[in-house]
Formats: structure tokens, sequence, C-alpha cells
């Protein structure tokens, strides 16, 4: 489904430092539906990337979909994807428009 | 559009 939002981009953040390093606002049933980045810390893996910005929206999480989900569960599926030792890295769908 | 206005605003998360 992302594949479709035209003004979408794919980023890969290395899980180069402990911490990811973003803070988001919104999800389903709120005035943000999908997440949104507020801020992105310093020194964090989200800094390091250099690629993700404060102002965009998170669509997808590697290939899972942010739509539907409350601000709580879409805090989950990053923190999930950030602790799993599967992967050295988050695949981020996102788009500068809401 | 009525019904975005009724909508909460968000909690932010650090992650």
């Amino acid at each position: 489904p992302g594949l479709l939002e035209p003004t979408s981009c794919l980023i890969r953040v290395v899980k180069s430092a402990p911490t990811l390093g973003i803070a988001i606002e919104g999800g389903a049933n709120t005035r943000q539906p999908l997440p949104r980045i507020v801020t992105i810390q310093r020194g964090g893996s989200a800094h390091n990337c250099g690629k993700l910005k404060v102002g965009h929206v998170i669509l997808e999480v590697n290939g899972t979909t942010l739509r539907g989900k409350e601000h709580r569960e879409a805090a989950r599926v990053i923190a999930e994807a950030f602790k799993t030792k599967e992967k050295d890295h988050i695949d981020f769908l996102v788009t500068e428009f809401n | 559009r009525e019904k975005r206005l009724t909508l909460p605003p968000s909690e932010i998360t650090l992650l």
C-alpha cells in the first residue's frame, strides 16, 4: 500500500547508537492519524542516519503499516523494530505530506 | 472535516 503513496520514500536507519532517538506524535483516533516525527535527538541512530527529518510522517516500519494503529501500538512497533537483534537496521517508509 | 476537529491531540513518545 505504501508504494502507492507518490511522495513516500524509504529510509534505512542503521542501529548505530544505543537509542533510536526520535519522538513521535499521532496515531489512529487522534488529530494526527499517522505518527509524525517531532524531535530527532542528536547522537541517536536516526540522527546519525541523516535522512529522517522532523515532520516526516511514518507510513510503514519494516514493511508493517502503521495505518489504523493507535499511538501506543505504533510506538511499540517502532520500539520492537529497534530492539530486535534480527536486523541491524530499520526501514522507515515516510512521507513529508499529511 | 468537522469530525477531524473533534479528534483529540496525541501524546508524544520518545523512542
